[in-house]
This record gives C-alpha cells, structure tokens and sequence, in this order.
C-alpha cells in the first residue's frame, strides 16, 4: 500500500 | 499604477479554468518582469506556479510590486463574460483594493469593464529546489488528458515508468488493471505529436489520478506538456504558455509503506 505524501516534506517554505 | 494587456485574452481564460479548480484563492504577484502566481492545493499535495514575462503582454506596466490577492472562482466567473477573441487587460491602482478587468473586441467597438474586490490571502511561498531529473517526458498535451482520463476508470492511482523503451502508465484498483505504454516516438510529422523521454536513469512512481487529472485540464494551452521525475521527488508537470512564460503543477508522489 501507498501513502499520500505532502509537499512540505520536499520544499522549504520561505 | 499596474497594468497588463494581453492581445492573446483567452490565455488567461484557459490559464484560470486549469486552476481554479485546484486553487481557490491565489496572490498574483505582478513585478516589472512580469506576473507569477505560486499556491498550494488545500491539503499540500500539489502545488500551481506560474510566470507570465512582461514581453508576453502589449502594453505592460508596472511601476511599483504588487500583490493581487484575488478568488479564482469570481475570476473564471468574470473571464466568462470575454469573449475568445477579447483583449483582455487587467489593471489596479495604486491605492486601489479592486482589480479591473477590461475586455476589449479585436475591432474595439465593444468594451467592457469589471471590478473585482481583492482579498488578503495568507500565502506560504515555497522554495522549490533546482533538480535534476531521472527522466523527462515530452508527450502531446491531448495525449496525456486521454491517458489520465482512461486510468481513473480502474483507480485512484497510476503508477508512471519511464524506461529507455519509453513511459508506461499503469492502474489497478477493484475491477481489474490496466495499462498504457507510449514508445518514443521514430519520426512524427509534426514535433508536438512526438513523445520523447530524455532518461537519465529508470524511475517508476506513483501518483493520485485525481490530482493528474486537474493538471490535465491546462491541455487546451499548449500541445505538449512535459512530465519531469525523480525517485521519491515531487512530479513537475510543465505547460509552456505560447511564447511568454509557463504554468507548472508539482505532484507529492505517493510512497510505498
């Protein structure tokens, strides 16, 4: 099975 | 003051009907080189940028940098009121809290106006990382609606490989399985009907359809689109807008537990 991810984990918030 | 005109109107018709499903509130930042707009989906899985260049517009004026906080849904709902041909130029004062939209016929004779309020919107601005991707995959735009569409008949979910053979999308879900391989394309009369796939090495990853399929309704902008992957990186899905700039859609990958 597979979980959502979310983008947060990949990009930086400014 | 701002303002932009755009000879070519229904490029924002077609730019906003993409999003505005996706976005509902968005600040258009306009600066001297241009316009961008960057926001997230509701719940952080995707994620809309766009850049239009100043170049792409006819006039275009900027004199100081502004935000324009605007609901994508009054706008689409204004945008309807052009028609495909209009002008469209979109413009704000200084001091003002409205932005106006002028819908202008190519002969001039018809001229019309609207107000729309701003609002404030509390926007994170990511950092996206310069990346180098496993693969990168040119497919006509049309193409990859098709796809996308005939995949959600069987999941929630496609699995893409892109391998030097060419990119295969595949779903499985409670009726059953299915697949879709595109080869690279030998000769095509025409390069937007070509599929290409630049790999560096093979990826295969998995994404939610539902999320691919309100990407693809930015088809209607540009004949091809472009798929760029990276093992465990967010999908970049790119829409080049005629000569002036581009809309970009960034997908978290689903990731195996």
């Amino acid at each position: 099975d597979s979980t959502q991810s979310r983008l947060d984990g990949f990009f930086k918030v400014l | 003051m701002f303002e932009a005109r755009l000879p070519q109107g229904q490029i924002l018709k077609k730019l906003i009907e993409a999003v505005r499903e996706l976005v509902t509130d968005a600040n258009f930042e306009c600066k001297p080189s241009g316009l961008s707009l960057q926001a997230m989906d509701s719940s952080h899985v995707s994620l809309v940028s766009l850049l239009m260049r100043a170049d792409g517009f006819d006039p275009y004026q900027c004199d100081r940098n502004r935000t324009l906080g605007i609901n994508l849904r009054t706008l689409a709902s204004v945008l309807k009121c052009s028609s495909n041909d209009d002008i469209i130029t979109i413009r704000a004062e200084d001091d003002g809290d409205s932005a106006i939209l002028i819908f202008e016929s190519p002969s001039s004779d018809r001229l019309s106006e609207f107000d729309l309020k701003l609002v404030d919107i509390d926007n994170e601005q990511l950092v996206i990382p310069d990346t180098q991707y496993d693969a990168v995959v040119r497919m006509p735009s049309a193409e990859f609606q098709r796809i996308v569409r005939d995949m959600q008949i069987l999941g929630d979910s496609v699995t893409i490989a892109c391998s030097k053979d060419g990119v295969k999308f595949s779903a499985n879900g409670e009726i059953g399985s299915g697949s879709v391989r595109l080869k690279q394309s030998s000769a095509v009369d025409s390069e937007d009907d070509a599929v290409t796939v630049d790999l560096q090495q093979a990826v295969s990853l998995t994404f939610a359809l539902r999320y691919l399929s309100l990407f693809s309704k930015a088809a209607p902008l540009s004949p091809t689109v472009t798929l760029s992957f990276s093992k465990d990186v967010p999908l970049l899905v790119e829409f080049r807008i005629a000569d002036m700039g581009h809309l970009r859609f960034y997908l978290a990958p689903k990731i195996d537990e």
